[in-house]
């Protein structure tokens, strides 16, 4: 009876399923197709989805720790590109699971869909459901360069589940036929696509997005000025890569892991002072602010000018008020902008002093270009971005960028001096910013 | 099964894994094709009254003596070739309509075994592992 646990609890459901299916569907149903159901139209509810590898149906092949961690980063790769999370539950009634995962040879599993044995059929899945690997095949690892590579078919059969049908593309992870694993094969672009057209794209705040800008030395000495963007929002970040617009391969990484001595549940700003007579990077967070040591990747105990760090921003930045909502540093003016509620002080870092005048409305000195459209205060990341020679600034989902000081005023001179453009979405400009659940964080 | 194994079952001999059945005929290639929903099961309710339609749909079936006179080859009429010819365009093979050596191989390959092309549930059946019915 346990063997047949794996499909008759799925088939216990099935009213329960049917109802949020059928929502869905019949509302999808309305607009394309009357009478017939359509592939790949059809996704859960909820976003957060319980799996479990069933005791029953650990193959022969691996060892159990190996099969639940391939199985993990499978499910986290999908987390990594939707608005889905997934938890490993092996705890819960079974009937709370929402995905079984399990191996099994020939007749398997209580399924009515045989394994056909060693070749050809190596898994199947179940729309919004169950999991099983044909434990004849030879599973093996990530890039052991032989067999069938488990977190392949794992992805795959997971996007089944998810509501996704065999594509033909190539590249895409949803061919049905097996190709040997490139080494580091990712969900691709289109992939991605296909997913959040299912899911929708991901949304958040962000508490801070900064360039970190390093010289670097290239192999015939010459020195290189390189930057990577970043995204944090709470504990965690992301590097995003500007030139394939997506996030670094494997990211959400934790703060910790990353940028070591800030504090691990987030900053409110991070600034990187950079001219010809400062390269400092500092971290706020409350009242106090770290200065980061590139060249060893820890925060500063004592800077090189003998400051103790964490400092108070008062102490460093006289005249900011802490805590602070986000700040930015202007290359172009060697100012600091600080944003607290609905004002921003800009502060001279040469003159070490809040510059007279300040602090101001936000609204008076970066004013809405549409009458209205304007985040007005407490204002979640300003940042001055290489890639495109500009300055955003966030608040919730959303993003206004400020009137260029060269391209756009020359364009349409009657823009005003730091205007703020008209909003847009985050996620329509910077793509695949997905949150996974924390206890994936690890893998 | 035989009724009686010696006590220490050594006479049991326990099956090594075998292999898959390999594509190789036009059978075993009738039934990837259907199995994957490039063939559709034909069913006879939907063919004798098309509710949604309220239109008979008996005029589309060919009927069995007209099948007797399809050629090989010939992909304008029979069902395995069009579905042949299908299966050839998706797997970016040459759409010859004929089952060649590279269609054969394609068919070997290791893949999954949730079906290729969308499958109508009234094959409750063998209903495909992609059915929501099934749950």
């Amino acid at each position: 009876p346990h063997r047949s646990t794996l499909t008759t609890t799925a088939t216990d459901r099935p009213h329960q399923h049917q109802n949020r299916v059928a929502s869905l569907l019949s509302k999808r149903r309305q607009k394309r197709h009357v009478g017939r159901r359509a592939w790949g139209n059809m996704a859960f509810s909820k976003m957060v989805l319980k799996w479990r590898l069933i005791g029953e149906g650990y193959s022969s092949q691996l060892t159990i720790q190996d099969q639940r961690h391939i199985i993990s980063l499978a499910f986290r790769m999908w987390s990594e590109v939707s608005p889905l999370e997934f938890i490993e539950d092996t705890s819960s009634p079974l009937a709370d699971v929402d995905i079984k995962l399990g191996f099994g040879t020939g007749r398997h599993l209580g399924c009515n869909q045989k394994f056909d044995g060693t070749g050809r059929e190596f898994a199947h899945a179940w729309f919004l459901g169950d999991i099983h690997f044909d434990d004849d095949e030879h599973f093996t690892a990530p890039n052991t360069g032989s067999g069938i590579s488990l977190l392949k078919v794992a992805v795959h059969e997971i996007g089944h589940v998810l509501g996704l049908p065999h594509i033909y593309r190539t590249g895409s992870i949803m061919q049905p036929s097996y190709l040997p694993q490139e080494s580091g094969f990712e969900i691709n672009w289109m992939d991605r696509k296909s997913i959040q057209h299912l899911y929708g794209g991901c949304k958040g705040q962000f508490n801070t997005v900064f360039d970190w800008i390093r010289k670097e030395r290239t192999q015939y000495g010459e020195v290189v000025i390189r930057f990577n963007t970043y995204f944090m929002r709470d504990g965690w970040y992301w590097l995003y890569e500007n030139r394939t617009n997506r996030t670094r391969y494997g990211d959400p990484v934790a703060l910790q892991v990353g940028w070591h001595g800030i504090p691990p549940d987030g900053v409110d700003a991070s600034v990187h002072v950079w001219n010809r007579n400062t390269d400092a990077v500092y971290f706020f967070k409350g009242t106090q602010y770290w200065r980061y040591d590139d060249d060893n990747d820890q925060v500063f105990t004592v800077d090189p000018e003998g400051h103790l760090y964490p400092r108070l921003i008062s102490e460093g930045f006289p005249g900011v008020p802490s805590p602070i909502d986000t700040a930015f540093y202007d290359r172009r003016d060697y100012h600091i902008y600080f944003f607290k509620g609905t004002y921003v002080y800009v502060f001279d870092v040469t003159a070490n002093r809040v510059s007279p005048g300040f602090p101001r409305k936000i609204t008076a000195v970066f004013p809405a270009v549409v009458s209205g459209d304007h985040p007005g205060g407490s204002i979640d990341a300003a940042y001055f971005s290489y890639t495109h020679n500009a300055v955003f600034l966030f608040k919730d989902t959303q993003f206004w960028k400020v009137v260029g000081r060269s391209r756009d005023r020359w364009r349409r001179p009657a823009l005003p001096r730091n205007g703020l453009l008209p909003h847009r979405k985050v996620e329509e400009q910077w793509f695949d910013i997905c949150n996974v659940h924390p206890s994936a964080l690890k893998v | 099964e035989k009724l009686f194994h010696s006590r220490d079952h050594s006479d049991l001999e326990i099956p090594s894994s075998h292999q898959a059945e390999l594509i190789t005929d036009k059978d075993t290639a009738e039934l990837f094709l259907s199995r994957y929903g490039f063939i559709r099961p034909v069913n006879w309710e939907e063919l004798q009254f098309d509710q949604s339609t309220g239109i008979s749909n008996d005029e589309d079936f060919p009927g069995e003596e007209d099948l007797s006179g399809i050629q090989e080859g010939d992909s304008s009429l029979s069902p395995f070739i069009s579905a042949l010819r299908d299966f050839q365009m998706v797997s970016g093979l040459s759409v010859t309509g004929l089952f060649d050596d590279a269609t054969k191989a394609a068919m070997n390959k290791p893949r999954c075994g949730v079906p290729d092309k969308e499958t109508d549930d009234a094959t409750e059946e063998s209903p495909p592992p992609t059915t929501a019915t099934d749950r």
